[in-house]
């Protein structure tokens, strides 16, 4: 996946996403592409949740699935989460709930706080604090100045990275690997998509340019299922689906 | 333009938007969740329209299961013991998925399988 908050010179936050999904879940040959996530791009929805007839939030998910990857919470946060690699990782949690540890599964977690945070901080702390039956990386915006990285072991936070527009960092770029260390060499697609971003320039970005960013292989790539832009001032929330006709990276 | 290896020159793409091409497949389309409704009807809509892709979704997946298990020993853990933990997930979560399942057809393990994917594939 590649995460990306910025804000432009007018103050106003963009949060697009490319979730990414499927990788050695079985090669189609014959269309070239991974099995699962071909199956899985049918799915995709964008949800509008409403309580007495009034939107809650709204999100991204796949068809059957009850929890949230992507959202927004219109004029107030915008969330997306990436998978985070650890040896530490999901299956040692699920024992850990199945033994009776109180953790949170991170699709439902992310729905809950859609459907009841009333403030970013809000958010920020719940998403800092809870525990977790896997590692993930939260992307979160809110607005004018407001947006970090919460990188989470199953325990705890290891990092919350802000965005800080008076020293120059007028955007995080999320995608699966903790952002002081290098990508891995196979799987750097945080290199052309922060070359993309700095070429685009605080003065132009805005959804349009996210998308060119998150289109540009190989940010773009093989198990790119869907491609969201979100918008937290006017609650805006596009979600395209995607493809990455050869010659385009597996990952 | 792409290499297939990196170091990756492809030159940052511009214009791309709206969404054309052979990259773009396709708007999501919207639904509308009613959170006033019991949580076992709240998906009843969505279901309903994509029965279909979800059904070959979880096919896909028992394929790929049974490549690495010939036995089915896996399939039939998610079947017979996963609806075990139904009722220890998160309300209204645990209720939606089993309102999910009576939609759908599917057995509720595979189900709470489907729902607890992004944990399992952190293994």
């Amino acid at each position: 996946c590649t995460s990306i908050i910025a804000e432009d010179e007018k103050g106003r936050m963009f949060h697009a996403r490319n979730l990414d999904f499927g990788l050695f879940l079985g090669w189609d040959i014959k269309h070239s592409t991974w099995i699962v996530n071909r199956a899985l791009k049918p799915l995709v929805l964008n949800l509008d949740f409403q309580k007495r007839n009034k939107t809650v939030f709204k999100g991204v998910t796949f068809a059957g699935y009850v929890g949230m990857l992507t959202g927004i919470k219109s004029n107030i946060f915008t969330l997306s989460m990436n998978e985070r690699y650890s040896l530490d990782g999901g299956f040692m949690g699920i024992l850990e709930w199945i033994f009776g540890v109180n953790s949170s599964w991170v699709g439902f977690l992310m729905r809950s706080v859609l459907e009841n945070a009333t403030s970013y901080k809000e958010v920020k702390k719940e998403l800092v604090e809870t525990k977790l039956i896997a590692p993930a990386y939260f992307i979160l915006g809110g607005k004018s100045g407001e947006a970090c990285v919460i990188t989470r072991t199953r325990e705890d936070s290891m990092d919350v990275w802000e965005l800080d527009v008076k020293q120059g960092m007028w955007y995080l770029l999320e995608t699966n690997y903790d952002h002081w260390n290098q990508p891995m060499f196979l799987d750097d697609r945080r290199t052309p998509a922060m070359k993309c971003m700095n070429r685009i320039t605080q003065k132009n970005i805005s959804l349009p340019t996210l998308y060119d960013v998150l289109s540009t292989k190989p940010v773009l790539n093989k198990l790119t299922t869907y491609t969201a832009l979100m918008s937290v001032d006017d609650g805006t929330l596009e979600t395209y689906l995607r493809d990455c006709p050869n010659p385009c990276m597996p990952w | 333009r792409a290499q297939d290896i990196p170091p990756y020159t492809e030159d940052c793409r511009t214009g791309t938007y709206p969404p054309t091409g052979p990259t773009f497949k396709g708007n999501a389309s919207w639904y509308t969740i009613n959170l006033d409704l019991p949580p076992e009807e709240r998906w009843n809509k969505v279901i309903k329209d994509k029965k279909k892709e979800i059904v070959n979704l979880m096919q896909v997946i028992k394929d790929l299961v049974e490549a690495f298990d010939p036995t089915g020993q896996v399939i039939r853990l998610v079947d017979y013991k996963l609806p075990i933990l139904l009722d220890s997930l998160p309300y209204p979560f645990n209720e939606e998925i089993q309102g999910i399942a009576d939609a759908s057809g599917l057995p509720v393990g595979e189900v709470i399988f489907y729902n607890i994917f992004y944990e399992l594939s952190c293994l």
